[in-house]
């Protein structure tokens, strides 16, 4: 699965989510892709989100809306992150899954559970993409 | 602009640089420079490119919606890890279908589809589905016939050599690992039917058994009793994930 967040020149939040699923799902299984608020999440005001993972656990706990609504009450974008993905690990130990967090001024991080989890960005402060690895 | 001015410019532009440095060294969270700013899931470097393509444009930049579509359609094409895109994780019956969602952070529109079969362009398909229509997700070969009647290619196999390579190696290993629970036969392919927790316990511990003698004792005693059947051979990993 691919999560995207952009922030373009004027501000303007947009996130989006591409995968083909699960490999031997069973036949009109449908993951957390396409679900709002769960592989990813946006909004101006605020910030975005986007996640990889289990999706049919994932998408139960929304933990993208969950991130973006955190950062609207406050949190910095590592601890929404890191939030949303313990409220998750709460319910399910063995869960496995990970997202990042950026506010509208740009900050992000990353939280993940159950593996190691890689993320990129690009600013216009780099070069290049640069990857950053997050250790669960 | 008077001295005392300047001085309180100057004095602001150190304290926004002393903020950044802090919480660059706090953690795994970083500041970034001016915007556009583009964050994607994984090493997709590509995708992230080919969207950093379309925002930081010379002549001002196209849309953050844009740029969101360049990139997980990069992508697709990549088929990167073999999780996005066509050819890649087969379904029981082989097939590959495709999710996708796009979101506009200023105006929260939605488009979205799922399970969709025939068309290889999701995000694209996601974006028409905002674009002309007032719903948020459409699914199914319902998504395939709107994708196409808006001017997508298709209907196309999604499946690869690859994909049908791997399917065909796990119906050879009895269709396992898999996501069923709670159903007979537990250890070989379908059709399946549903059975009580006892039913499935009984019938684990027969086919167990018959394989490996008596084996299965110690799993028996342990905890997966209080696990529904099958859920154990779960896996989720960098190249079988959502």
């Amino acid at each position: 699965t691919i999560s995207m967040a952009v922030i373009d020149k004027m501000g303007h939040i947009a996130v989006g989510t591409s995968t083909n699923g699960g490999t031997f799902k069973i036949p009109g299984r449908v993951g957390d892709g396409p679900i709002p608020g769960s592989s990813s999440y946006g909004d101006d005001e605020v910030g975005a989100c986007g996640a990889s993972g289990d999706g049919d656990i994932m998408m139960r706990f929304l933990p993208c809306y969950q991130v973006v609504e955190s950062m609207r009450r406050g949190m910095e974008p590592q601890d929404a992150a890191r939030d949303a993905i313990s409220r998750i690990a709460r319910k399910y130990p063995d869960f496995v899954g990970a997202i990042f967090a950026v506010n509208r001024k740009g900050v992000h991080a990353g939280a993940c559970h159950g593996w190691t989890f890689q993320y990129s960005v690009r600013n216009s402060s780099m070069h290049d993409v640069e990857v950053i690895t997050i250790y669960p | 602009m008077g001295r005392s001015s300047v001085r309180l410019l100057v004095g602001l532009l150190l304290l926004r640089s002393d903020w950044c440095l802090a919480v660059n060294s706090g953690g795994p969270a970083e500041v970034s420079g001016a915007f556009p700013l583009v964050v994607s899931t994984w090493p997709f470097r590509e995708a992230v490119r080919a969207a950093w393509e379309v925002v930081s444009a010379s002549d001002g930049g196209g849309s953050a919606v844009d740029a969101v579509v360049a990139g997980c359609s990069a992508c697709e094409v990549l088929r990167c890890d073999g999780t996005v895109g066509p050819g890649g994780s087969p379904d029981e019956n082989g097939e590959t279908t495709l999710d996708a969602l796009i979101m506009n952070g200023a105006t929260m529109e939605i488009g979205a589809v799922a399970a969709m079969r025939y068309v290889k362009d999701g995000i694209k398909a996601a974006k028409l589905v905002m674009d002309h229509s007032l719903h948020t997700l459409l699914v199914g070969e319902k998504a395939t016939d709107f994708a196409i009647s808006m001017g997508l290619p298709g209907p196309i196999n999604l499946s690869s050599p690859e994909s049908l390579e791997k399917w065909r190696n796990w119906r050879q290993n009895h269709c396992q690992p898999n996501f069923w629970k709670n159903v007979a036969p537990a250890g070989s392919c379908g059709p399946y039917r549903p059975i009580s927790v006892a039913q499935a316990l009984d019938s684990v511990k027969r086919e167990v058994e018959g394989s490996q003698g008596g084996a299965c004792q110690e799993w028996f005693q342990s905890d997966n009793l209080l696990e529904p059947i099958n859920s154990h051979f779960k896996f989720i990993d960098r190249h079988n994930h959502d």
